[in-house]
C-alpha cells in the first residue's frame, strides 16, 4: 500500500459518501444517472469475485464490501425508494449502456492477462469501469446546471483514478516485477473522459460560479 | 492464490 493508492481509495470512498449524502439528505437523485450506478454494481461484482475465496487484508475485504454494498444501495434507492425514484430524470438518462457492457466483455475476451474465468471478469470490470461514467457525463451535459453535490460526486470519482495512476507509476519504479498494463491503460482512458468536466469544474471553482457544462 | 496476489488493488 502506498500513499497514492490510499488517497485514491479514500477519494473513491468520499465520492460514494457524497452521493449517498445527496440522495439521503435531499431525498432526491435528480441529475444522477441510474445507468452509471448500475454499471458500477456490475464493475464491483465482476471485480471482487475473489472476495470470499482469497483474503488479502482486512482493509481490502472491508473496502470491497463497502463498494459492493453502497453501489447496490444506491441502485436500490433509485429504483425502489418511493420518494427518491420520483426524482429520477429518466428522460435525460438515455445512454444505451448495454453496449458498454457488451463492448467491455468482448474486449476482455480479447485482451486479458490469462484466459481464466477470474482474469477475464477482472479485465471486463476494468474496461467497464473506464466507460461507466459516460452515461453520467452525457446526462450532466443534457441537464445543463449541475447541483453542487452532484458536481462534487463526479469530481471525486474522476480524481480517484488519477491517484491510482500515480500509484502505478510509483509501484513501477519501486517494485521490480510490477506490471498492470491493463489497469494502467484503462485508467488513463477513464481519467481522460473526465478532462473536460475537470476543466469546467475548475472554471466554476475559480469564478466561484455555478458549474455549467456546455450543452 | 496467484490470481489475488497480483490483484491486491481495489
Amino acid at each position: 500500500m502506498n500513499i497514492f493508492r490510499f488517497a485514491g481509495d479514500m477519494t473513491h470512498l468520499i465520492s460514494i459518501v457524497v452521493l449517498l449524502l445527496k440522495i439521503y439528505a435531499t431525498k432526491s437523485c435528480s441529475g444522477i444517472s441510474l445507468k452509471t450506478q448500475e454499471l458500477y454494481v456490475i464493475v464491483f461484482l465482476a471485480r471482487y469475485l475473489d472476495l470470499f475465496t482469497d483474503f488479502i487484508s482486512v482493509y481490502n475485504t472491508v473496502m470491497k464490501l463497502v463498494f459492493i454494498g453502497s453501489s447496490l444501495a444506491i441502485v436500490w434507492c433509485m429504483r425502489m425508494h418511493r420518494a427518491v425514484k420520483r426524482t429520477y430524470d429518466k428522460e435525460l438518462d438515455t445512454f444505451r449502456h448495454y453496449f458498454l457492457v457488451l463492448g467491455s466483455f468482448v474486449l476482455a475476451l480479447l485482451l486479458h492477462e490469462k484466459f481464466t474465468f477470474q482474469e477475464i471478469f477482472w479485465a471486463f470490470s476494468i474496461y467497464l469501469e473506464a466507460v461507466a461514467i459516460l452515461p453520467q457525463l452525457v446526462m450532466l451535459q443534457r441537464s445543463g446546471n449541475v447541483d453542487n453535490l452532484t458536481g462534487q460526486y463526479v469530481f471525486f470519482l474522476g480524481a480517484y483514478r488519477a491517484f491510482y495512476i500515480l500509484n502505478w507509476i510509483y509501484r513501477f519504479f519501486t517494485e521490480p516485477h510490477f506490471s498492470r498494463w491493463i489497469a494502467c491503460l484503462s485508467g488513463l482512458v477513464q481519467t481522460a473522459f473526465y478532462a473536460d468536466f475537470f476543466y469546467y469544474y475548475f472554471i466554476s471553482w475559480k469564478n466561484n460560479a455555478k458549474l455549467q457544462l456546455p450543452a | 492464490q496467484s490470481f489475488s496476489l497480483n490483484k491486491d488493488e481495489l
